[in-house]
């Protein structure tokens, strides 16, 4: 799975989210990824968000809108994201990763598999990792 | 409004062979949609052409370089949302098509659905002039790999993933 999240200088969000899903799945399983507030969400009252993971978990507790829920109670997206995958691991034992632009352009991206790779800019600094 | 942008891979096991390659498909996507972003593009546009770079990228599990499905064949999903409206759009179960991502965002702009399937959303590709490719093309020999190892008597695919994406 791929995807991203975006303001732009008009301070409209955008998310987008792309997959080839499950390795050998049932032909016609379709996971969160097309399902709006699953694999992703933008608003541009609260953000944008994009989730990736075990796609029934990340369904059954609406991952990309639950992440903005907690920001919409005046989490950061750090933190947000985090509450959104820890109960998701705890209800519903799936792992994933999400990442999140805030309507003020603060960003984040967290997740609790071993890896995914990851890259932002803002104000033309280049971070990216993997761990 | 300082644009920003953030793009991720997929979470799940990066095998070590793996991760320059990762690392350096999402950091060019990330700088792919901010150029669009300093430009004064729009952030729709920015997530969409990122994307795009990541799904023509065979190191992700999108587009070209998917997991295969029981039948070894490309599945995709894909969805994009607007923030300004709430308008988004999304297809699943697409085979043959490149970019997954743009006919999703076609789905959003014209036409009043949220998500097309299968063979509707093949048949709103033609009408929409979207060049279908052969699925082979969409295929890589990692994921063949996988795809026959997945099959071996003692493999359990579905564990093996339970925390893939």
């Amino acid at each position: 799975t791929v995807g991203a999240v975006a303001i732009d200088s008009a301070g409209n969000v955008a998310c987008a989210t792309s997959t080839g899903g499950l390795s050998n799945k049932r032909v016609g399983r379709v996971g969160d990824t097309a399902c709006i507030g699953s694999g992703g969400y933008a608003d541009n009252a609260i953000g944008a968000t994009s989730t990736t993971g075990h796609g029934e978990s990340i369904m059954k507790v609406v991952l990309a809108r639950l992440t903005l829920y907690h920001m919409e109670q005046g989490k950061s997206p750090e933190e947000a994201a985090t509450e959104a995958l820890n109960s998701m691991e705890t209800r519903v034992g799936g792992l994933g990763g999400v990442i999140v632009v805030s309507r003020s352009g603060d960003w984040a991206a967290t997740f609790s598999t071993k890896q995914m790779p990851w890259a932002a800019v803002k104000d033309g600094q280049l971070q990216s990792g993997i761990h | 409004m300082k644009p920003v942008i953030v793009v991720h891979g997929g979470a799940g096991r990066i095998f070590k062979e793996r991760e320059d390659g990762s690392r350096s498909g999402v950091t060019r996507a990330a700088l792919k949609g901010y150029g669009i972003l300093k430009q004064g593009g729009s952030a729709l546009d920015a997530v969409e052409e990122a994307v795009v770079l990541m799904e023509d990228d065979p190191h992700f599990n999108a587009g070209c370089g998917s997991v295969l499905n029981e039948k070894g064949e490309v599945e995709m999903d894909a969805i994009i949302m607007d923030g300004k409206n709430l308008s988004s759009g999304a297809v699943s179960a697409v085979k043959c098509i490149a970019n997954p991502i743009k006919l999703a965002r076609l789905v959003m702009e014209k036409t009043d659905h949220m998500l097309l399937t299968d063979q509707g959303a093949l048949a709103f590709a033609r009408a929409m002039g979207v060049p279908e490719v052969p699925g082979e093309k969409l295929i890589t020999e990692r994921s063949l790999e996988r795809w026959k190892k997945n099959l071996e008597a003692d493999s359990n695919p579905q564990e093996f993933q339970k925390d893939l994406g």
